[in-house]
């Protein structure tokens, strides 16, 4: 473990936590793409299948178990809580996230470190996890305006992988034979997605202005 | 020596 990755995991915690604070607090889930909070249930799942197999250590347990369980529990207040689900975006929410699961799976199938079911699985979820914040991003597009809490969590989603490029750009060079190409390609792709949403975070904190996407 | 296959991140 080193400083990059735990901050990294912090951050991926903090997002979550300010989503599920936006979600209590408001009772209302405007502004939130439930397709990429889909995409995200799926990338956990695909991920941790080694939760019970692979004992790496509690923190590790215990943070899938939060991921997994928080992923879940937005899904389900989006789908099915009465006030919350009344806020959701649902004409604005349209990308066609299917077409994410099935092109993330065949890359899986063709590009991965060993063609075994855990590790098709494995890269399934790391490109899947790299494309899901499109559906969230193109929704703030076509809202325009963005609550704060909203745009906190996009910034502290996408801020999280760029402290895993330094965390991988780090084991590089302080791990012999530490290789990790996939999640390092995926994570440069993913964190490339939020290049201009930064660009937009950073004006409103710099003008200290709303926060405006050009739609 | 043994690459570190095991998947020990999050």
């Amino acid at each position: 473990m080193n400083v990059f990755r735990l901050t990294g995991d912090m951050t991926h915690l903090a997002s979550i936590l300010v989503l599920l604070l936006k979600i209590y607090a408001t009772k209302s889930c405007s502004g939130i793409s439930l397709k990429t909070q889909e995409l995200y249930a799926l990338v956990f799942l695909a991920r941790y299948l080694n939760l019970f197999t692979d004992f790496i250590s509690v923190y590790n347990t215990v943070m899938k178990l939060v991921f997994i369980g928080s992923s879940l529990a937005i899904v389900w207040c989006m789908r099915m809580h009465k006030m919350v689900k009344r806020s959701y975006d649902q004409e604005l929410d349209t990308f066609r996230h299917y077409f994410l699961i099935a092109g993330c799976f065949l890359l899986a199938l063709l590009v991965n470190e060993k063609f075994m079911f855990p590790e098709v699985l494995w890269a399934f979820s790391i490109y899947l996890e790299a494309v899901s914040t499109i559906p969230q991003l193109v929704l703030l597009q076509r809202s325009g305006n963005v609550d704060n809490l909203t745009g906190q969590y996009v910034f502290l989603l996408g801020a999280y992988r760029a402290l895993y490029i330094l965390n991988w750009i780090y084991r590089y060079f302080t791990e012999p034979h530490f290789s990790r190409w996939i999640a390092c390609v995926a994570g440069l792709v993913q964190t490339a997605l939020y290049a201009d949403f930064f660009y937009y975070y950073f004006l409103s904190w710099k003008n200290n202005a709303k926060l405006q996407l050009p739609s | 020596g043994k690459k570190n296959k095991k998947k020990d991140e999050l």
